[in-house]
């Protein structure tokens, strides 16, 4: 695992509860919201699983601290997006709290569902990005979520322990995260 | 000009699921040290823009010392085998769907909130 330059994190005093919300204009019609809003709750609590930090949804898109939305193209952040696949999405380092996701891309929740070729997972997408709103930079480790690409119609959703060690490294480890079930998990998953 | 050749290689994996824009580097499979391919100046862009190459106003087609750097670092920081040429598992992680964020120039997108 790696840091942004200067392992920025979000300094907040125990508990840290941090707020997100989706972009009242900038979304995308043909995932219901609902949908969405599942697929990036269960994001956030991987990760919240492993430190002590809690996400709260919010309806405040202004206030909140972790700001959603698709956008195409030039948005206005000086990186731009570049059409279907290349990248999928960016988000930036605490305590900026911006997550931006290519509306080009063929997003996907149930790949079941959708037959695309350059169908992309929102939940996988998500969840590594939700790794850079709270400080981790990219890994070398291709299992990890923090590995920079991913293929389409490819799920990658559980973190691993790079992922896990570098996270709690920044805020500590959640009390109720036993790193032996991870261990067990990981061993199982390499072996079955 | 498109070559008999390279219009195979296109057709071959347009099955396939890459970036459009990206999947033009399959043609620099193999490249290595000294090679001059025309477009390697957008390889170039592609590094500069993930933080393996510094700006240059004007990247050259020219495989340099400079690109082989970038390529090692790219393969170190990826996981990939180190070997400085554009073998077909480092084409491959190129043209991958990937995340915008820098993989080494950190300070890039790193904003603070006001």
């Amino acid at each position: 695992f790696t840091y942004f330059y200067g392992k920025p994190r979000w300094a907040r005093t125990s508990p840290v509860t941090l707020t997100y919300a989706f972009s009242p204009y900038d979304m995308i019609n043909y995932i219901g919201l609902s949908d969405i809003k599942v697929v990036f709750k269960r994001a956030f609590s991987r990760w919240a699983s492993v430190i002590p930090v809690n996400f709260a949804e919010i309806e405040e898109y202004e206030s909140a601290d972790i700001r959603i939305g698709f956008y195409h193209r030039d948005h206005g952040d000086g990186e731009p997006f570049d059409g279907v696949l290349g990248v999928l999405a960016h988000a930036f380092s605490p305590e900026n709290g911006r997550f931006h996701l290519d509306a080009a891309e063929t997003w996907a929740v149930d790949f079941d569902k959708v037959k695309s070729k350059v169908a992309v997972d929102l939940e996988s997408v998500a969840t590594h990005e939700i790794g850079h709103v709270l400080g981790l930079a990219h890994t070398s480790v291709k299992e990890a979520v923090m590995y920079p690409s991913l293929s389409p119609r490819t799920k990658k959703v559980d973190l691993k322990i790079d992922d896990v060690e570098g996270v709690q490294a920044l805020y500590g480890s959640n009390p109720n995260f036993r790193f032996s079930s991870l261990i067990e998990s990981e061993n199982s998953s390499n072996h079955g | 000009r498109i070559t008999p050749d390279q219009v195979t290689v296109i057709t071959v994996d347009s099955t396939n699921t890459h970036n459009a824009t990206w999947h033009e580097f399959t043609r620099f499979l193999d490249a290595g040290k000294g090679s001059h391919v025309s477009g390697m100046s957008e390889l170039k862009k592609y590094f500069k823009r993930f933080g393996y190459l510094p700006f240059i106003a004007n990247f050259t087609d020219i495989f340099d010392t400079q690109l082989e750097s970038a390529v090692i670092l790219y393969q170190t920081k990826l996981g990939l085998p180190v070997t400085g040429k554009l073998d077909t598992d480092t084409i491959s992680t190129i043209i991958s769907p990937r995340c915008g964020v820098s993989d080494t120039d950190h300070h890039r997108i790193h904003a603070t909130k006001h």
